[in-house]
């Protein structure tokens, strides 16, 4: 996983997430300014129309462009659940929509316009191929409005196309707790908690839980919200069996509950 | 280094999911594993 | 930063340049990739290396040192690779030891492996796919037809590898394939270089077919369970799989161990193919001759 882009390019602390919001925020607002002094200087306008201008033409604030950001992500989920997607091409397409919008300012770049790329390029990544035309004709926007701004697309993601999602740990976690719980664990209920938590995996990577956890963090902390019993007497069994070869590589559990329990929290 | 970092133990899983295509013919034919399967989600789990 | 000095190669989707990283005197080749003709934006092949090439870092695969834009174009930045497998095998003034052939099976099952434990299919190993560094060493290369491992109902397309190096459950129109399907194109690399021809020539797809069973024998659900149930399987001529003898004489310099380790990369059933791990613990790299060190091979 660390050699992974996701891990090398996508991961941020909290303080590092914001920095960058703000700091794309205020390239673009400073392009704005700047865009303005020029038009004023080339018109001779009015002290009222000055006036007018100044107050009108105020940059969005960064928990502005995040509201916005965050509304057209739940659309391109929405467009692409409604395309019948495989939901990891959705969750792809997200990524994909919230990491163009930590490099680039909704002042830059009309959301809007952004959507349909994502999820156009989202499906060309995981090798589900739609042709541009059959696209447009299902998702609306003409072909030249899905095209133009994928190459900004591939470079804002720093050409990283690879993205690990919570949904196969998910498996995972469930065939190891048949491991670890062996016979004390019913399967239909297992089966039942699979597909809750599938969903709420779908909710919480509209989040920046993304970029702050690995997905099997994010997944354990999901199946900690879901069933916080069954998951630790799950980590307790399987770490206090790991306990006795305590040695380097051995995931301490406490510091894993630990991640585990912020992730959750920052989740709900 | 191929020594893996965790057992997989196939007898130990129920996934009726993946149980059920292991026996369909074009699964059977193309040379579908499961143990294949379990390592890729254990794999991304535990990474 | 980069320079375009010569024009080396162009193929359907990118025009290949070498050139030099300025700040570090390095070559490096750059791989423009066109993208005015492609009426559905950046091209699949264009995504595939991208996307995987971004992934792995290894020995035995080919670096991709850098990416960018320029004119509208994007630009992978990769590794100076001066020559390849094919160049080798076609070239009669070459000669080459089982030794060396031992090293370059080695280099090749490593940048396999390693992209199966990234859990990456490759899907276009060939010859001239695996290209030769300065000092000799094997890098695997080309990742335009590589993709994730599928999702286990995934269907695949069976329309991939370069047809001489295609796996039989692909020549049947498998779309639930494995990794294993790399592993058969080691497997005929390996017998080319021992031959030092393409050892399964076929003309077109059915030929493939043909020639592939004619030289290994025909599967039967024996030993391949289900293959007959493929629609292809029923216009197949039978062919009896080749004795022990028939194969040391085909391959005469091969060892008992050699001809065990190309014959389980060439199993029919991809169910028990050698996997990337099965070929580099076998016997045939632990017995002598030792593989060569790759900067003394000539």
């Amino acid at each position: 996983y660390r050699h992974s882009s996701q891990y090398r390019f996508w991961s941020f602390s909290k303080e590092r997430l914001r920095e960058k919001r703000v700091n794309t925020n205020k390239i673009a607002a400073d392009t704005i300014y700047k865009n303005i002094l020029d038009f004023k200087n080339q018109q001779d306008l009015t002290q009222e129309q000055l006036d007018v201008l100044d107050a009108r033409t105020q940059p969005l604030s960064v928990d502005d462009e995040l509201k916005l950001i965050n509304f057209y992500a739940k659309k391109v989920q929405v467009i692409s659940q409604h395309l019948n997607l495989p939901t990891e091409i959705i969750a792809t397409s997200i990524s994909f929509f919230k990491k163009f919008f930590l490099e680039n300012s909704v002042m830059q770049y009309d959301p809007k316009s952004l959507v349909h790329t994502t999820i156009f390029l989202a499906c060309k990544a995981e090798n589900y191929f739609i042709s541009v035309d059959s696209f447009a004709k299902k998702a609306k926007p003409n072909r030249e409005a899905i095209l133009k701004y994928e190459f900004k697309l591939l470079e804002s993601l720093k050409f990283s196309l690879l993205i690990h999602h919570p949904y196969k740990p998910l498996h995972g976690f469930f065939l190891d707790i048949q491991n670890v719980l062996h016979g004390k664990v019913d399967l239909n209920y297992m089966g039942q908690t699979y597909d809750k938590c599938k969903k709420k995996i779908t909710e919480a990577i509209l989040t920046d839980v993304v970029y702050l956890f690995t997905p099997p963090q994010i997944t354990l902390a999901i199946l900690m919200i879901e069933d916080e019993a069954l998951i630790t007497k799950y980590l307790e069994l399987k770490f206090s069996v790991n306990s006795e070869k305590k040695n380097n590589d051995t995931i301490s559990f406490s510091t894993l509950l630990t991640i585990i329990n912020d992730c959750k929290s920052f989740i709900q | 280094n191929t020594i893996p970092r965790f057992k997989l133990d196939e007898k130990l899983y129920s996934d009726p999911f993946i149980k059920d295509l292991e026996n369909r013919k074009e699964f059977v034919a193309s040379g579908f594993r499961t143990d294949y399967v379990y390592e890729r989600v254990l794999t991304e789990a535990f990474m | 930063e980069y320079t375009k000095e010569k024009k080396v190669g162009e193929g359907t989707y990118a025009v290949v340049y070498l050139g030099t990283k300025q700040s570090t005197g390095r070559q490096i080749a750059v791989k423009e990739i066109k993208t005015s003709e492609f009426k559905d934006g950046l091209d699949m092949s264009a995504i595939r290396e991208v996307k995987y090439l971004q992934e792995i870092q290894h020995d035995n695969v080919i670096e991709l040192v850098d990416i960018f834009m320029a004119y509208d174009n994007l630009n992978l930045v990769l590794e100076f690779l001066p020559s390849d497998l094919e160049v080798i095998i076609k070239d009669r003034s070459i000669l080459f030891t089982p030794a060396d052939i031992k090293s370059w099976m080695l280099m090749t099952l490593r940048g396999v492996h390693h992209c199966h434990r990234n859990f990456i299919l490759h899907r276009d190993l060939k010859p001239n796919n695996l290209l030769l560094s300065p000092d000799g060493v094997i890098k695997v290369a080309d990742f335009g037809l590589a993709r994730a491992v599928p999702s286990p109902h995934e269907m695949l397309t069976s329309n991939v590898v370069t047809r001489w190096y295609r796996a039989p459950e692909l020549l049947f129109g498998a779309k639930h394939y494995t990794s294993a399907i790399d592993i058969w194109s080691v497997g005929v690399i390996f017998a080319e270089l021992m031959l030092r021809i393409p050892y399964l020539p076929g003309q077109n797809d059915i030929d493939q077919m043909e020639v592939t069973f004619r030289a290994l024998g025909t599967p039967t659900d024996k030993e391949w369970p289900e293959v007959s149930s493929f629609g292809s399987y029923n216009k197949l001529q039978i062919y009896p799989p080749p004795s022990i003898d028939e194969l040391r004489k085909r391959f005469i310099a091969a060892s008992e161990n050699a001809l065990n380790f190309m014959c389980g990369m060439l199993t029919m059933n991809p169910k028990k193919r050698w996997n990337a791990i099965e070929c580099l613990e076998s016997e045939y790299f632990k017995e002598m001759p030792p593989p060569s060190d790759p900067s003394e091979i000539k």
